[in-house]
Formats: structure tokens, C-alpha cells, sequence
């Protein structure tokens, strides 16, 4: 794939600018974060970026490799997140989606946005419902990654009970609403829905942030 | 059990994007 170049004012601030890169100011608009912290996320995507193929997008290899130290580890949860985070359905990152997917993960996020990309997650079918089969198969994806052992039937038991509290017309499958009920009862199911690290992303990529031009 | 399955799933290392902080 091709990559644009741009310049700032000053010749030593040229920087490659992969293709999808947007301006700071305007994802610091539309997400969670500042522009500053926008800078910084552009230093971390670009690390991860070229970590494999070069091109300044973030391949799934590529996203494996930065949460396993691995690309070649699969895994359900990390692959829906990737998925997730691809908008465009073209099989890569953008910069632009990295900071708009990563903001919800901000921990002053609101909760709202949190559980309905939770919701997308666990959909995994895409039918816009959370069906008892879709969460039985990650309740063993989940034992399967971990080496823990439960029985067919304690995972059955698990999973109909959580539907018991979850599914409240008795259909089957979990709605948006329903979701959205149950995480409010249980907000713990959440907590992979926020990333402390995002509130210091400019301490943690200071290199950046010290020879940003732009003042928040 | 009482365990709530979202609880369970939500403890997945594919959830953990904390890698992409740390260096490698």
C-alpha cells in the first residue's frame, strides 16, 4: 500500500503519514482524548505499525504481536477486538479507528458506549442478539485459553444462569436493552472495557509529547 | 454455581490491551 507524506512548518518535523492518518484535532474532537494525547496514540500506532509489514497500518499479525509478544497465537477475544476495531472491514487498522475504537476504552469513556461495543463483541454471529450458544462458546474459548477445566455440564449451568438474570423476556438471546440491564447489575462484566493506561498515554509515550507542537 | 459467565469471558488475555503500552 502507498503512504502520503506531509510536512509541519518546519522541515525537521516531517513525518511519514500512513494512508488513514487523520489530523489529531479532529479525532481529539470526536473522542475522549486530547489533542496531545491524539499525538501520543500516533506514536504507539506507528510502533505498532511497522512491528511486521511496514506499511503504517496495523495488521491483525501485527495486533496479535503487540498484546502476546506472538503473531501466531489465535485467539477469539483478541480477534473480535481487532475486528472490532477494523470500521472499514478492509483487514486493517487505520490510524483513525485506532484512537476512535481505543477511546471508548478510556476510562472516563461513558458506560453507554463501553457495553454496546461490548455487546458487538459478544455478538459474534452479528445477528444483533447475544444467543446462549454464541456465549457458551466463548465461556469454553475462555477455559480453553486459560487450562482451566469445568465440565459440559458446569458450563451449562454457568451459562443458563447468567441467562436466567440477563435474559429477562425469556426469548433465548440477549437484546441491546437487555445488555444494558444486566451490565448495570453487574458492571463488573465490564472491566475489560477500560485501559488505565490511556489516562496517562502522554507519560507513558513522553518522547512524543515533549516535541509536540500543539497546545491543549 | 453463581458465577456470571461475562464475568468469566471478560477475563480474557485478548481483552488485555495493555501489551500495546509495555515494551517489548
Amino acid at each position: 500500500m502507498g503512504c502520503a507524506w506531509s510536512s509541519s512548518s518546519s522541515p525537521s518535523r516531517r513525518q511519514r503519514r500512513a494512508q488513514g492518518y487523520e489530523e489529531p484535532a479532529v479525532l481529539a474532537a470526536e473522542t475522549s482524548f486530547t489533542v496531545s494525547e491524539v499525538e501520543a496514540l500516533y506514536e504507539l500506532y506507528n510502533k505498532l505499525s511497522y512491528s511486521i509489514f511496514k506499511d503504517g497500518l496495523i495488521h491483525k499479525e501485527e495486533f496479535r504481536l503487540a498484546l502476546f509478544r506472538t503473531s501466531e497465537r489465535a485467539n477469539l477475544f483478541a480477534d473480535r477486538v481487532f475486528h472490532l476495531f477494523d470500521l472499514k472491514r478492509n483487514g486493517v487498522i487505520e490510524f483513525g479507528e485506532f484512537v476512535r475504537s481505543l477511546s471508548i476504552f478510556h476510562p472516563k469513556a461513558l458506560v453507554s458506549d463501553k457495553a454496546a461495543f461490548a455487546f458487538k463483541l459478544y455478538d459474534l454471529r452479528g445477528t444483533g442478539y447475544i444467543e446462549k450458544e454464541e456465549l457458551r462458546e466463548m465461556v469454553v474459548a475462555l477455559l480453553d485459553e486459560s487450562d482451566l477445566c469445568l465440565s459440559d455440564s458446569a458450563v451449562d449451568e454457568i451459562v443458563d444462569n447468567t441467562f436466567s438474570q440477563a435474559d429477562t423476556n425469556g426469548d433465548g438471546r440477549l437484546d441491546p436493552r437487555e445488555w444494558e440491564e444486566f451490565v448495570k447489575k453487574n458492571p463488573t462484566s465490564l472491566r475489560n472495557m477500560s485501559l488505565p493506561y490511556l489516562q496517562d498515554i502522554t507519560t507513558t509515550f513522553p518522547s512524543f509529547a515533549t516535541h509536540s507542537e500543539v497546545n491543549d | 454455581t453463581n458465577l456470571n459467565a461475562f464475568d468469566i469471558i471478560s477475563l480474557s488475555s485478548g481483552f488485555d490491551l495493555s501489551g500495546m503500552f509495555e515494551d517489548k
